[in-house]
C-alpha cells in the first residue's frame, strides 16, 4: 500500500527534527505516483502534493510517530477534506414536484441509477416517477420500462423528442400528484455539441431542481474532460460515482471534485436497484491510497 | 545545419503530462522518459519533433507486430464469444460486427446471452433487425449457458458461417459471475469442438489502470484472445491499449468510434500512437 511504501522511504530520516522539503520529497514522489496509478488526474495529483508539502513542511517531527506516519496522515485528511461534504442531500423543491435530471456519458449507469435512485426515494416516503427520456439508444426506453416494473414504479413515455418527453412528463407528473421526476437522458460525449444542446434545452424548459452527473468509477484521467464540459455546460449539483463494487482504485473521485468542486452524492456499489450508497470520503480516500 | 541543444527540462515535463494523460500509466511513462534520457544524454536535438519521432519508434516496437487478421472463413460456424465489464459496448459491437460480416456475404446468427440485464435481449433484437441477421434468445431469467447451448445448436442446424454471443456486461473481480461466464464457455466448447475461436473482450477507451485487471482476469478465466477499444470517438486516448498488448500480450482488434453501425474500424498502430501526442 502507499503508507507501507511512504514508511519504508521516510524511516530512513529517524529521530528528531523538522519535516524539510527535502526529506518529504521522496515520500511524496511516492503518494504521487501511487495517486495516478488510482487514475487520479495528472494535473489534480500535482497541485495536490503542492498542498501536502506546504502542510507538512516546517512541522515538528512527532517523536514516537515515524516521520512516514505523520506525512501518510497529512494527505489522508487532506484528501478527506478535499472531498469532503458527505452528506450533500438531494435539492428539494418546497413547492412543487422535484425534478432530477441524470447525464453522462454512454453506459455509465444513467438508467440503472435512475431506477436506483427512485426507489430510495419512494422508500423516504417519496412518490417518483421516472421519464423515458432516452429515446436514442436501442431499446432504452424498454430498458426503463422493465425496471420500472421490477420496482412498481410509474414510468413516463412518449414518442416524440426528448426536450417535449421532458416537458410533457412534468406536467403528468403535477396532474397525478408525484412530488418527484427523475429523467433519464441519453449518454453523450461532452464534445458532441449538438446533443450537449439538448440538455441545455432540456434544463431550460425543466428547471430542474437536481442535474447529477453519472459517472464510471473505472474511468481514467479523460474524467477531468468529460466532468468538467457537462459541468461548464450545465453546471451540475453532484455526482454519482458507479460500479464501485469493481476493484478499482476509483481516482476520478478525487479528479472531478478537483476539476469541478462539485459533490459525489451517491456511489453505485452494484447491479441491483438497493445498491445505491451515500458517499463517504474517508472510504473513498483509503480506497484510492490502496 | 541546425546548432543543436540538449533536450530541456519543461519539454520533458510536457511530454510526461501528454503520456499519462493519455492513459499510458505511470510506470510505462516513467521508463518511456527514464530511456529517452539515457538515449539522448548529451546529444543535440534540433527540434523536438525527433523527441516525438523517437518516442513514436519506441511504443511501435514495443507495440510489437500485430497478428494476422481474424479469417472467418477457416472454421464454420466460426464462433465469437463477446466479454466485458458493464457498458463498454459489447452488444453496440456485436451489431457492428454482425454488418461488417454481413456485408461481406457472410451468414450471422446472433446469441442473446444475456439473460439477466433489463431489455438486454430486446436490444441485441434490434441489431438483429437492423443488420438484417437471425437471432437466439430466450425470456429473462433463462440460465445464460443455455441460450449459448441453443445459439450453438442453431448455428450447426442452420448452416451459420458467423455466431456471435452477446454476454451480460461483469465485474472481474466478482467470482461468482466470471464462473457463470465460464459456463459459457465450457458449453459452447462443449457443443462445438475448437470453439469459441475468437473471445472479443470489449474495453471503453475512457477505462484507467483498472483495464489492466479487467484483461488479466478476463484472459486467465475465458481466455481472451483478442481486444476491441469503443468510443475512441470521445477524448480518451486509450493508452492503456499499450500495456495491454505489450505486457498482456493480447492484440487489439478492433475500434468503435460511434454509435451507429458503421462506426468500426480495425484496429490501427500508427493512428493510435499518432493520436496519443496529439
Ligand atoms: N457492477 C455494477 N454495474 C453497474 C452499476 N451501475 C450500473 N451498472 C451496469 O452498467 C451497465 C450500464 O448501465 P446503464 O444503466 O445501461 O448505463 P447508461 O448510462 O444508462 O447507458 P447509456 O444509456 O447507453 O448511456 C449495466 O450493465 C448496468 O447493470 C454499479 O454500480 N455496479
Ligand atoms: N460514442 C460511442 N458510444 C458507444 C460506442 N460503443 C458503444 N457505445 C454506447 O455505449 C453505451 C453502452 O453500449 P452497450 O452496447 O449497451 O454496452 P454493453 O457492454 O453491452 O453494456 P452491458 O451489457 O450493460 O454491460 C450505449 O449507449 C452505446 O450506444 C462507441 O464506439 N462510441
Ligand atoms: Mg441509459
Ligand atoms: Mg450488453
Amino acid at each position: 500500500t502507499v503508507a507501507q511504501g511512504i514508511n519504508n522511504v521516510l524511516d530512513k530520516f529517524k529521530g528528531r527534527g523538522t519535516l524539510n522539503e527535502e526529506n518529504i520529497q521522496e515520500g511524496l514522489r511516492e503518494i504521487r505516483m501511487a495517486l495516478l496509478e488510482a487514475d487520479v488526474s495528472y494535473k489534480v495529483a500535482k497541485e495536490f502534493i503542492k498542498k501536502v508539502t506546504e502542510k507538512a513542511i516546517g512541522q515538528e517531527v512527532i517523536k514516537n510517530i515515524r516521520p512516514g506516519q505523520q506525512i501518510v496522515k497529512i494527505v489522508n485528511d487532506e484528501l478527506v477534506e478535499l472531498m469532503g461534504g458527505d452528506n450533500q442531500p438531494i435539492n428539494y423543491n418546497k413547492k412543487n414536484a422535484t425534478i432530477i435530471m441524470m447525464v453522462g456519458l454512454q453506459g455509465a449507469g444513467k438508467t440503472t441509477t435512475t431506477a436506483k435512485l427512485a426507489m430510495k426515494l419512494r422508500k423516504e416516503g417519496r412518490k417518483p416517477i421516472m421519464v423515458a427520456a432516452d429515446l436514442q439508444r436501442p431499446a432504452a426506453v424498454e430498458q426503463l420500462k422493465t425496471l420500472g416494473r421490477q420496482l412498481n414504479i410509474e414510468v413516463f413515455t412518449d414518442e416524440s423528442t426528448p426536450v417535449r418527453v421532458c416537458r410533457r412528463a412534468v406536467k403528468y407528473a403535477n396532474e397525478n400528484n408525484f412530488d418527484t421526476i427523475l429523467f433519464d437522458t441519453a449518454g453523450r460525449l461532452h464534445i458532441d455539441d449538438e446533443l450537449m444542446k439538448e440538455l441545455e434545452k432540456i434544463k431550460k424548459k425543466t428547471s430542474p431542481d437536481e442535474i447529477l452527473f453519472v459517472c464510471d468509477s473505472m474511468v481514467g484521467q479523460d474524467a477531468v474532460k468529460s466532468a468538467q464540459e457537462f459541468n461548464n455546460r450545465l453546471e451540475f449539483n453532484g455526482v454519482i460515482l458507479t460500479k464501485l463494487d469493481s476493484d478499482t482504485r476509483g481516482g476520478a473521485a478525487l479528479s472531478i471534485r478537483g476539476v469541478t468542486g462539485k459533490p459525489i452524492k451517491f456511489v453505485g456499489m452494484g447491479e441491483k436497484l438497493d445498491e445505491l450508497e451515500a458517499f463517504h470520503p474517508d472510504r473513498m480516500t483509503s480506497r484510492i491510497l490502496g | 545545419v541546425g546548432l543543436g541543444r540538449t533536450i530541456d527540462d519543461d519539454f520533458l515535463e510536457e511530454l510526461q503530462s501528454t503520456l499519462l494523460s493519455a492513459d499510458v500509466g505511470a510506470l510505462i511513462t516513467t521508463k518511456l522518459i527514464a530511456k529517452l534520457e539515457d538515449d539522448w544524454v548529451g546529444k543535440k536535438i534540433d527540434d523536438n519533433e525527433q523527441i516525438i519521432n523517437y518516442l513514436k519508434q519506441e511504443l511501435h516496437h514495443t507495440m510489437g507486430k500485430n497478428p494476422p487478421d481474424i479469417d472467418f472463413n477457416q472454421k464454420k460456424p466460426h464462433v465469437i464469444l463477446v466479454v466485458g465489464v458493464n457498458g463498454s459496448g459489447k452488444t453496440t459491437t456485436i451489431g457492428k460486427l454482425a454488418n461488417s460480416l454481413v456485408k461481406d456475404g457472410k451468414k450471422v446468427l446472433l446469441g442473446a446471452s444475456d439473460t439477466f440485464r433489463a431489455a438486454a435481449a430486446e436490444q441485441l433484437e434490434v441489431w438483429a433487425n437492423r443488420v438484417g441477421c437471425q437471432i437466439v434468445r430466450q425470456n429473462e431469467g433463462a440460465a445464460p449457458a443455455t441460450v449459448a447451448y441453443d445459439a450453438a445448436e442453431a448455428a450447426l442446424a442452420r448452416d451459420i458461417d458467423v455466431l456471435i454471443i452477446d454476454t451480460a456486461g461483469r465485474l472481474h473481480n466478482k467470482k461468482n459471475l466470471m464462473l457463470e461466464l465460464e459456463k459459457v464457455f465450457n458449453i459452447i466448447n462443449k457443443k462445438i469442438p475448437g470453439a469459441p475461436h475468437e473471445v472479443l473482450m470489449v474495453i471503453d477507451a475512457c477505462t484507467g489502470q483498472n483495464a489492466l485487471n479487467q484483461v488479466k482476469t478476463f484472459k486467465k478465466d475465458v481466455k481472451v484472445t483478442g481486444i476491441v477499444a469503443t468510443k475512441l470517438d470521445g477524448t480518451a486516448k486509450g493508452g492503456v491499449l499499450l500495456a495491454i498488448q505489450r505486457d498482456l500480450g493480447v492484440p487489439i482488434r478492433y475500434i468503435g468510434t460511434g454509435e451507429g453501425i458503421e462506426d468500426f474500424d480495425k484496429f490501427d498502430k500508427n493512428t493510435f500512437i499518432d493520436a496519443l501526442f496529439s
